[in-house]
This record gives structure tokens, C-alpha cells and sequence, in this order.
């Protein structure tokens, strides 16, 4: 059980790392410690900005169709004008 | 479209650029005729003009760079990020890099230098992203021949710099169709997986009974290999392959990939050498016959043995009564056979051998 819970965990970990990224380059999103509550509010408001652009269902959630998104190639310009 | 913050835009029509150096993966003379093309593409529709320098300062400076590479916006290796763009203004104004982890290149191989570069030299110009799958300014890349610049495109470019005193009209890429168009026909469909896949245009749209949204996607964003026009499609869920058709020439996707040895003249199925184009497609899961319909008729494909069946073509009226005589495209589903004809769809019993029912082809996505 032990060994089997720590892959699961290192996948979420990448895909929230993964989608971290993708949110601060190209949503805007501010680096650094927010505190727990905040910082997650924070990123689910970001992930419906970037649903909403690429017109994916808004639902605040990292699912796999956004993941998907994340991981394609793409332009390094941000989403939203700064 | 969008524009950056204030509408950034060139004052004087006559911008500079400057290579300062060049990719390893093509020859010089092909990033050069990349760069001019893409410049081209902007000046094709706006009194934009690009010159050349060789020396000094230039108002787009291009350069290859990997990780950081000088502007503290560093690139992240190979896929995911493949270049930017800086908007209008002095200095690293217009500056445009392209990450060299990145292979370059002239055909449909990622990445293709000449599409990557109009776009960023779109945000060179004033353009932000757009949120239209068919537009040049869309974040996600995707490769596509011909001119790139969408209507979306061109007007937003059109409303910073004006139009092309010295061209006439362009013809733009043609717009994503809108699902539920009332007069929406498709050009196939197939399941792929437990998903079903649409066709129209240059998109396809994706259901899935989980997915409340038919998501609408570029068909080469998916499969560079396939041609931008499928005319039909099934999948023989047997082999776990999908079948594309376009024109006389056919393709086999497993999953998302292509299969070796594709793509194949249809006209080894055993298709007469008349037939062209093949209307639609469907395997008829259990029987394990796949039907091909041509204009008025249609064939029989016995998957197992890998022959047409004997006595075809035979004619679509009068073996599926009810549905007219031609078929843009069809399912099967639990002993219903759907028949797609321009905006219509209708709901065949393939046992009972009638229609039970007829729908607007679009109430498939949701309409």
C-alpha cells in the first residue's frame, strides 16, 4: 500500500506542478506563497480563465482534457494581455 | 482576435528586421525564405512593409536561443514552449526568439519554422492570442497548408494597420463551423474507443458520454499526417484501427497514431477504379461487414476475409428505404444504423428495416 500510494501522489504532484507552471507563464498567475487557502483558490480562478479560453468545460478542476492543453506545444506569449 | 494593452502597433508602416542567427536544422537560405514568407503573410492584407538589415538595430530583432537565452523568459527544452514574441516598442519591442531545443523545419514534421513565425511575428505586430481553434493566433500549434491568416485573423490585423492599398481581397482560411448551425451537415463520422468522432471542415468535434461538451479541435492538431478533408470513416473495433477516407486515398489510425504501411488507394478493398471518393463508411459490428457508400450505391467488405462481398454495388434507395438515395455520413449503434445527410439524421432499424425516427444531424452535439 505504502509503495503504491507514493506513485499516485508523485502524478498529482507532476500535474500540479505541470499546471503551476503553465498558469504563471501564460495566466498571470503571481509566483510565491499565498497561504493554503488562498493559493488554491487562486489557481482554481486561474484554471477556469484558461477553460474558458480554450473553450473547454469551466470547471475550475484540473481534468484531463485541460492537462491535455497544458502539455501542447505552443507559442510562450502569455494568454491574457499584462 | 485580441490586441495587447493599448492597442501596440508600429506608428510608421515600413518595419526593419534583422536575422542575427540561424537554426542548425535547415539551411540558411530556408530560414530566410521562412521568415520572408511569414512576413508576407501580414503584409499580403495590411500597407505593412518589411526591409531587411544586415547590420545594426533592427525594429524585430530574430534570434535562435535555448533555456535563457538573454530576456530572463527562458524556454523550456524540447515541445511545450516554442518561441515568443515581444509587441511593438523601442528596444526588445517586435524582438522575436525561437527555441533552438526545438527542431525546425519545411514540411509537416514539427515544427515548421515558416507557421511558427507568423504567428509570433503576429505578436511582433500587436496581436495577442485569439481564442478561434482556426486561427493563426491560437496558442496551441497546429500545422496546416495553404494561406494561414483566418477572417479572425485579417480583421484584427486590418484594424491596427488598415487594409492592403496594393492587394486585392484575400481569401481567408475558412472559419471553425459552429455546432449548432441549423443547416450544419458533417463529412463523416466514426467511434474511435468508446468516443465518437465528427468531422467537418478542418475540425473534428469529440463526445464522450462523460464530456457534457462536444470539444472542437483542429484535425491536424491531432493527426498532422491526415489531410485537412476526410470524407468518411469507421472503426473496426476487432483490430482497434480506424479507417480516414479522402479522395482515393485511405488511412489507418490506431488510436492516435498511424499505422505503417499507410496511407493505401482504397481501391484495394476491391473498389472498382471508377470510384473516387467514398461518401461514408460503417462496420456493422455484428455482422463484421463494413458498408461503403458511393454516390447511389454501396458496397459490402467482409472484414474477416478481407474481400467485397459478391453482387455489389447495390443501390442505397432500395435497400435502406426511407433514407434517400445518398449518404454523407453514418454510425452504428445497438442495431441502429445513423444516416447523415446534409442537416438531417436519420435513425434506421437495421433490423426491422425502416426509419424510426428523423433528427437534425447537429442534435448529436447537444443542438
Amino acid at each position: 500500500a505504502h509503495t503504491l500510494a507514493k506513485p499516485i501522489a508523485n502524478e498529482e504532484k507532476d500535474k500540479l506542478l505541470l499546471a503551476e507552471k503553465y498558469l504563471r507563464r501564460y495566466y498571470d498567475m503571481p509566483a510565491g506563497l499565498q497561504g493554503e487557502r488562498k493559493a488554491s483558490d487562486l489557481m482554481h480562478q486561474k484554471i477556469r480563465e484558461m477553460q474558458a479560453f480554450f473553450r473547454l468545460e469551466v470547471t475550475g478542476k484540473l481534468d484531463d482534457n485541460t492537462l491535455e492543453v497544458m502539455e501542447m506545444a505552443r507559442c510562450g506569449v502569455p494568454d491574457v494581455a499584462e | 482576435y485580441n490586441h495587447f494593452p493599448r492597442d501596440l502597433k508600429w506608428k510608421n508602416t515600413n518595419v526593419t528586421f534583422r536575422i542575427l542567427n540561424y537554426t542548425p536544422d535547415l539551411r540558411k537560405a530556408d530560414v530566410d525564405k521562412a521568415v520572408r514568407n511569414a512576413f508576407n503573410v501580414w503584409s499580403r492584407v495590411t500597407p505593412l512593409r518589411f526591409k531587411k538589415l544586415y547590420e545594426g538595430n533592427a525594429d524585430i530583432m530574430i534570434s535562435f536561443g535555448a533555456k535563457e537565452h538573454g530576456d530572463f523568459n527562458p524556454f523550456d527544452g524540447p515541445e511545450g514552449l516554442l518561441a515568443h514574441a515581444y509587441p511593438p516598442g523601442n528596444g526588445i519591442g517586435g524582438d522575436t526568439h525561437f527555441d533552438e531545443d526545438e527542431t525546425w523545419t519545411k514540411d509537416f514534421h514539427t515544427f515548421n519554422l515558416f507557421l511558427v513565425a507568423a504567428h509570433e511575428f503576429g505578436h511582433a505586430l500587436g496581436m495577442a492570442h485569439s481564442s478561434d481553434p482556426g486561427s493563426l493566433m491560437y496558442p496551441v500549434y497546429s500545422y496546416g497548408k495553404g494561406y494561414p491568416l483566418s477572417e479572425d485573423d485579417i480583421k484584427g490585423i486590418q484594424s491596427l494597420y488598415g487594409e492592403n492599398p496594393d492587394h486585392g481581397r484575400v481569401k481567408p482560411k475558412p472559419d471553425a463551423p459552429t455546432k449548432c448551425d441549423p443547416e450544419l451537415s458533417f463529412d463523416a463520422i466514426t467511434e474511435l474507443r468508446g468516443e465518437t468522432i465528427i468531422f467537418k471542415d478542418r475540425f473534428y468535434w469529440r463526445l464522450h458520454p462523460q464530456m457534457p461538451e462536444p470539444e472542437q479541435t483542429l484535425i491536424k492538431s491531432t493527426w498532422p499526417e491526415l489531410p485537412n478533408q476526410v470524407d468518411a470513416a469507421y472503426e473496426n473495433p476487432e483490430k482497434d484501427i480506424v479507417i480516414i477516407f479522402s479522395g482515393i486515398q485511405m488511412w489507418a489510425l490506431n488510436g492516435y497514431n498511424l499505422v505503417e504501411g499507410y496511407p493505401k488507394y482504397i481501391h484495394k478493398l476491391g473498389l472498382p477504379k471508377t470510384v473516387r471518393k467514398i461518401d461514408a463508411a460503417v462496420n456493422i459490428r455484428d455482422t463484421g461487414k463494413t458498408l461503403l457508400f458511393v454516390d447511389e450505391e454501396y458496397w459490402s467488405y467482409d472484414e474477416e476475409k478481407g474481400t467485397m462481398d459478391s453482387g455489389y454495388p447495390r443501390s442505397i434507395e432500395n435497400d435502406f428505404p426511407g433514407i434517400g438515395d445518398e449518404v454523407d455520413a453514418v454510425a452504428y449503434h445497438y442495431g441502429y444504423l445513423y444516416f447523415y445527410h446534409e442537416h438531417i439524421q436519420f435513425e434506421y432499424s437495421y433490423s426491422s428495416r425502416k426509419v424510426m425516427r428523423i433528427m437534425r444531424a447537429n442534435s448529436i452535439l447537444n443542438c
